[in-house]
């Protein structure tokens, strides 16, 4: 463990518990992207199936459980109980565009053709475009409420600061992933043009809003 | 192979 990776982790961790505080207190999932959450609900689900098989330690087992619990909490909140607030119309992006494509390459490039190697290989696969939907919203709607940018701006920089953990790793203890790395990379590059508009927008007390 | 390193990351 590094500090890269510690602080990345709780930024990681700060981004899931804004978004659900933000709906649970609003009572409103206005403007939030429900099938991003799914599919990160599906990122936790495939990558974290080792918590039953494999115990590494009381912190990666304690985030994992409250990655996946607040994943799904979030989903329930969006499709249940909070439903008449989701707007459908806005999150129209076709996630299969992603599903499958992620699925036939997470087939096709991974490190080794196990069951559960395929699974996390396509977990991190799927997070990197997990977003997508969340950001084609936004460039619909036109806006972004405050809080919302607040959450992908911590989401935006738990993988910023992986790649810094990931040259640390490759420098002091000769390891490194380069599938995780690579779609690290591009998580990261698809949240630019956002980080853009966080740091000259929201960083001044603008809203968050594009030019329609 | 890879997939013998442990994974310990989030």
């Amino acid at each position: 463990m590094n500090i890269f990776r510690l602080t990345g982790d709780l930024s990681h961790l700060a981004a899931i518990i804004i978004l659900l505080l933000k709906i649970w207190k609003t009572r409103s999932c206005a403007g939030i992207s429900g099938k991003s959450q799914i599919l990160f609900a599906i990122v936790f689900t495939t990558r974290y199936l080792d918590l039953l098989s494999s115990f590494i330690s009381l912190y990666n087992t304690s985030m994992k459980v409250i990655y996946i619990g607040c994943a799904y909490a979030t989903v329930y909140l969006i499709y249940m109980k909070f439903r008449a607030t989701y707007d459908g119309n806005h999150d129209s992006f076709r996630v299969e565009f992603l599903v499958v494509p992620v699925g036939g390459l997470a087939v096709l490039i991974n490190h080794d053709f196990s069951f559960l190697e395929i699974l996390w290989t396509f977990s991190i696969y799927l997070e990197s475009v997990a977003i997508l939907p969340q950001l084609f919203m936004i460039s619909k709607t036109g806006e972004a409420e405050t809080i919302t940018t607040h959450y992908l701006f911590c989401l935006g920089l738990y993988r910023a600061l992986y790649i810094v953990n990931w040259i640390w790793r490759y420098y002091f203890e000769a390891f490194f992933d380069l599938i995780a790395i690579v779609a690290g990379v591009v998580q990261t590059i698809l949240y630019c043009d956002f980080f853009y508009l966080y740091v000259t927008k929201v960083l001044k007390g603008k809203k968050l809003s594009l030019p329609a | 192979a890879f997939s013998e390193i442990e994974k310990d990351e989030l």
